[in-house]
Formats: C-alpha cells, structure tokens, sequence
C-alpha cells in the first residue's frame, strides 16, 4: 500500500505528453512533484524492508538513507565519514541476473577503505573532479535481485592502500 | 606530443593531444575502428518566408543542414589512471564537460557528458548533438531500438511502407533510440554500439556516421499544441557505453545486459554504524 502513490504517479505519467516531452512546463512541474512524492514513499518502504532484512535479534532495525542523484557531486549520507564514522552501503541489484559492476559513491573525504561482508579491504579509487568532490569507485559482486554490503570507513595512512591491492578481486567477470 | 592512451584488457582507446578520440581498438579480436566525435549544434528553426513553422517541442526542424561546432576554444584535459578506472576529461566550461572512463577488464569505453544550461544570448537557441564519426562502410544504414527491445534497421531518406518524399534531411532521418544503435560494417563483420542511459533521437546522416541529440533549448512555440516554446534551462548529465565488437550472436547478446545495467542501475543505501569495519558484516 505504501507504494500505490508511486504506481499512481507512473499510470499518470504513461500520459502521452508526459512521454514525448510536449507538456507546458508546469505540468512537466507537475509531473516531478509527484514523481518525488512517489519516489520517497518508495525509498521509505526499502528503508523498512533492508532495516528488517538487517535486525539481529531485538536490535533496533537500522535506519537507512539513499543519494538518489548519485550522478551528482555530494551525497549528504556519506557526509558522517568526514566526522571518523563508518557508513556501511548495502547495494540492491533489481536484475535477474548476478552483476559484477563499479559504483561510484561522491565522499566527502579522499582518505577511505572499503571492506566487504567477508570483512576483507578491497581495491577503490577515488576521482577527484574538484578540490571538494571525490568520487569513490569499487566493484560489487550482487547476486540477482539481492543485496550485497559493504563498509565505508576513513582510513589512515598507516591502514592497507587498496590501490595497491592484488587484482584478484576484480580478475573474473561474471558468466 | 604524445598520444594518450586509455587501456585495459580488453580495449585500447586512443585519443590526440586535445583529448579528441582517434581509434578504438579490440583487442580480444584484434580490429580497431577509427573514430572522431564532435559537440556540434542544429539552429532550430524560427520561421522562414515560406513557412511559419518553427522548431519545437513537436517539430525538430533545423535551418539547413549545416551542424556548427558547439565548442570553439580548446578545452583543458586531464587524464587519470588507477587500479579501477582511467579517465580522460575534457573542460571547455561549467556547462560542457566531457570525461571517457575505461573500467578495468571492461569490454567498452564509457563516456559522461554534462551539457548546459545552453547559451540563448543568440536568441535562437541550440539544439546540440554528439557526432560519431567512424571509419566503418555502413552502405546509408543504422539500427536502433524502437521500445526498448527490439531493433529496427533504419535506411537514410528511406521507409520500407512508403514512398518518402524528403522534405527536411536532417530532421526526416531521426529516428528514436531507447536504449542501443548501432552502425555495422558487413564486409568486416564488425559492429560500433552506443548504449544510451535515457530516450533521444538519432541518425546516420552519412557514411560511417552515427549522431544523437543531447539537448535542444528552443525559444518559440512550433504551434502544434504546447503553447510555449520548448525553452529548457536545465543541465543534463548523460551516461554513453561506446563498444567496438565483431558482428557474431556472441557479440549481439552481449550488449543487451549491459543496456539493462544502464536502465536499472545498481542501488546503494547508506546508514551509519560505530561498529568496527569487520564486525559490521
């Protein structure tokens, strides 16, 4: 039920205007407002699901956070890096197939490590397109319609440089 | 005076002193492609003494055929290389970066644009394409996807169902692409892919050429229902996967993944823990 306003949101914007890019542009402002409203009440249904998936005993379900604009340069969800916390990133791949991929995630440090859930340190690069935008790039492993986790943490410079890490994560494509 | 080099193991990518793309190479068969590619630009149309119509949110109408040079200084580069990605950028301003990425043991270059807000001081406004321009024989004809999933071969100034009568070149062969085009040499049996992450329109306007439009900023109403001209002010940043490969089924059931990687990207979700990076997992 709690996602009806996004299944709402796309049986109006199958509206031919919608498609075509022919609407005025306050319909078209229409059209994003309720695709946003749409969108966070979808986000806050995966937020209650991977919270559950990820409750250990009577623990408090944790509370998650999206960069839904990730090809942009700041994601407030990474920001508590630049405070010394980690932030651990669970990736959701809705295809039927698994997938050996990067993703790039903007931080808001240059100085990271990226643990898997085997807890090992795996290879990431960071692009830096400004003085104040870094991206970081890694590769995942996600099985079909699955989750795989991850942990961001800032690392010192005493910790393993993953830049310098054997290729092994990253030596076999998926079939 | 070097050339640089973007390679990984499976593709060499070759661009001259000014970033521009010269030549990719596959290496897992061994055939290289020459290739160029240009922002340029369309005037759309404001009316002319026979017609009124301009162009529009409906209508894409150029003023002739001529596609002018979107970016006449010479851009800044700056090239990276890593254990995961090198990447080639090319600034010429805030509102038109280019950066090709080339992932480690990726079968394709990747390039990400970021186009606008386009200057309207001319008063006109621009409609900006991406030209490919290739050294394949592509004998007048380009595929692209019609929904999404099946692809129809497109033939310049020609419709299988009727007799076209060619009123506007240019704007008479764009066709929409959703997710894949692609332009074959038969005699090589080699084939160039672009895989797009949103809806545009495409065209082989000639030989060996593939182009795209990216971004089109009209200033007036082309009178066919808007009511407002299609003046749009924003920036775009655009996803483009660039594969050379041979023309086999091998070859042509492997892009298809890969346009569904594009469309239903990876999912990240955060939270924050004060657990140590091993014992979160």
């Amino acid at each position: 039920q709690d996602i009806m306003v996004m299944r709402q949101a796309m049986g109006v914007l199958q509206h031919h205007d919608a498609v075509s890019g022919t609407e005025q542009q306050h319909v078209a402002d229409d059209y994003a407002e309720r695709l946003s409203i749409g969108n966070t009440a979808t986000l806050q249904t995966m937020n209650q699901l991977v919270g559950q998936l990820l409750q250990k005993g009577k623990t408090a379900a944790p509370e998650f956070t999206f960069c839904p604009l990730l090809n942009e340069s700041i994601c407030p969800s990474t920001n508590p890096l630049s405070s010394g916390s980690s932030v651990p990133v669970v990736i959701y791949n809705s295809l039927s197939w698994t997938r050996y991929e990067q993703v790039k995630i903007p931080i808001p440090l240059v100085n990271v490590q990226v643990t898997n859930s085997s807890g090992q340190v795996i290879p990431s690069q960071i692009l830096s397109y400004s003085s104040n935008t870094s991206i970081l790039v890694f590769y995942v492993m996600v099985p079909p319609l699955g989750y795989s986790s991850f942990v961001i943490a800032p690392a010192s410079n005493d910790d393993e440089d993953a830049t310098k890490l054997e290729n092994k994560y990253y030596s076999k494509p998926v079939k | 005076q070097d050339l640089i080099v973007l390679e990984n193991s499976k593709v060499i990518a070759l661009f001259d002193q000014l970033g521009n793309i010269m030549s990719i190479t596959n290496k897992t068969s061994g055939q290289y492609i020459n290739v160029t590619q240009e922002y340029l630009y369309y005037l759309p149309s404001f009316g002319t003494d026979e017609t009124t119509q301009c162009s529009g949110a409906y209508i894409f109408l150029p003023i002739g055929t001529t596609a002018y040079q979107y970016n006449n200084n010479t851009p800044g580069i700056t090239v990276s290389q890593g254990p995961i990605v090198q990447t080639l950028t090319r600034y010429w301003s805030d509102t038109m970066i280019q950066t090709y990425l080339l992932y480690v043991d990726s079968d394709h270059l990747e390039t990400e644009e970021v186009v606008g807000p386009i200057d309207i001081s001319d008063g006109i406004g621009k409609e900006v394409i991406s030209r490919f321009t290739t050294s394949l024989q592509t004998d007048q004809t380009w595929y692209s996807d019609s929904n999404g999933m099946e692809m129809q071969k497109r033939v310049i100034n020609y419709r299988p169902s009727w007799n076209l009568t060619v009123v506007q070149p240019v704007s008479g062969n764009y066709v929409p692409v959703n997710n894949i085009a692609f332009i074959q040499d038969v005699n090589q049996q080699v084939q160039f892919t672009v895989l797009t992450d949103r809806s545009r329109g495409c065209a082989s306007l000639d030989n060996g050429e593939i182009e795209f439009m990216l971004h089109r900023r009209t200033l007036y109403d082309d009178q066919r229902g808007v009511g407002e001209p299609m003046n749009e002010s924003t920036q775009i940043i655009t996803t483009t996967k660039l594969i050379f490969h041979d023309i086999s089924t091998r070859a042509q059931s492997h892009y298809r993944p890969q346009a569904q990687s594009i469309s239903n990207p990876l999912y990240p979700m955060f939270t924050t823990t004060s657990m140590s990076s091993t014992l979160w997992p």
